[in-house]
């Protein structure tokens, strides 16, 4: 069976809030080392991966792998009825029909309780290769999402570029053209603020707005992202939580 | 124009 107490319902309600409009239905993985999800969108141009260690639950435990396939809207209605800072614990049989929630205000003079129903879902698991990126940058996750929104309304798709000393995003629509350069620069005093870039290679990819306009719904899991890019290979979008991960994979834009 | 590549030619089925 799966029982798995995390501190902070806020972080589900996060994750689940981040990957909900990519993917509609997926199966929670869970086993020994923690809570994992793998899902493509319909269209089959992004990929979510998701990791809750075992480590970032007290106490966890899940003796045999379980499957839970879960509806994300349905978790959703269910997770609005916690709040950020309660304590939720996750229960469910080892061929579980439904998943059990308890939330408990910090004060344990509140506990609510509901029971999703499972469902199967066929899920076929993508290899992820292992990439050495030709180019790593790690900004502010506010800044990102701010300049995918702000492009989104001209185009598209953006071009990321990346050298040396900077990343540049640009793109050009119907009603013109737009650009944000960021140079990579230490902020000392508040180091999510910085901007930093590893660069073996300079690199140009261009990948649809619309997808990373969602991918930045989990600006709340962390203060910064990191993007990993090569030539032809999908985009990496990187959200670090505590105990975790938010993984995006994004297809790049090919030909002319 | 360029054209949408899909996940699924970059990453295989395990």
């Amino acid at each position: 069976m799966l029982e798995a107490r995390l501190e902070q319902a806020g972080v589900l309600k996060k994750v689940v809030e981040a990957i909900k409009d990519l993917v509609q239905d997926c199966n929670f993985d869970c086993n020994d080392s923690g809570i994992a999800l793998q899902a493509m969108d319909n269209s089959h141009v992004a990929l979510v991966s998701m990791s809750l260690s075992h480590e970032g639950f007290s106490p966890y435990r899940c003796d045999r792998n379980i499957a839970l396939g879960i509806n994300l809207n349905s978790l959703t209605k269910v997770l609005r009825a916690a709040q950020n800072e309660d304590i939720l614990t996750l229960k469910a049989a080892d061929s579980p029909d439904s998943l059990n929630l308890v939330f408990e205000n910090t004060e344990r003079d509140r506990s609510s309780e509901y029971d999703i129903k499972l469902m199967d879902i066929d899920q076929e698991h993508l290899g992820i290769p292992d990439t050495d990126y030709s180019a790593t940058v790690v900004l502010p996750s506010a800044e990102f999402q701010r300049i995918c929104r702000d492009l989104s309304q001209l185009s598209e798709s953006v071009t990321i570029e990346a050298s040396k000393s900077s990343v540049k995003f640009s793109c050009s629509g119907d009603i013109g053209n737009g650009s944000v350069n960021l140079r990579q620069h230490q902020d000392l005093e508040k180091p999510d603020q910085s901007t930093s870039i590893e660069l073996v290679e300079p690199v140009s990819l261009t990948f649809s707005l619309k997808y990373l306009v969602n991918f930045c719904k989990a600006s709340a899991l962390s203060p910064t992202v990191k993007l990993s890019l090569s030539t032809d290979v999908p985009l990496l979008v990187e959200y670090k939580m505590e105990a975790g991960y938010v993984r995006f994979y994004l297809a790049p834009k090919i030909g002319d | 124009k360029k054209a949408q590549g899909s996940i699924m030619s970059f990453f295989g089925k395990k």
